[in-house]
């Protein structure tokens, strides 16, 4: 792909463990303004899945975009997905660009 | 309590 598109994977996170094991830092305002995935820990439903990795930048959770979300607001966002009983994954569109799209 | 860096916030899940 050329600089201006950036790839994207959805990637779908089933929740095989009792914690989804990312962490995340950065949202809108701050000099890192969509959510980057910065720990993965083993164990957790991230790790046991094995598609997501250090680094990638979280466009969407859900089909959710978390474009213009703070941290907290995105960081709720993600809780709140991977604690609905409705579903039993979670749904992540991720980019290996470090870029605001 | 003096306000947090808001740049460094990291949440784990």
């Amino acid at each position: 792909p050329g600089l201006l598109e950036p790839t994207s994977t959805l990637v779908r996170v089933p929740k095989s463990a009792s914690t989804l094991g990312i962490a995340i830092e950065g949202g809108a305002n701050t000099r890192q303004p969509l959510p980057r995935i910065v720990t993965i820990q083993r164990g957790g439903s991230a790790h046991n899945c094995g598609q997501l990795k250090v680094g990638q930048i979280i466009l969407e959770v859900n089909g959710v975009s978390l474009r213009g979300r703070e941290h907290r607001d995105a960081a709720r966002l993600i809780a709140e997905a991977f604690k609905n009983k409705e579903r039993d994954y979670v749904d992540f569109l991720v980019t290996d660009f470090n870029v605001a799209l | 309590s003096p306000p947090k860096d808001y740049e460094d916030e990291v949440t784990f899940f």
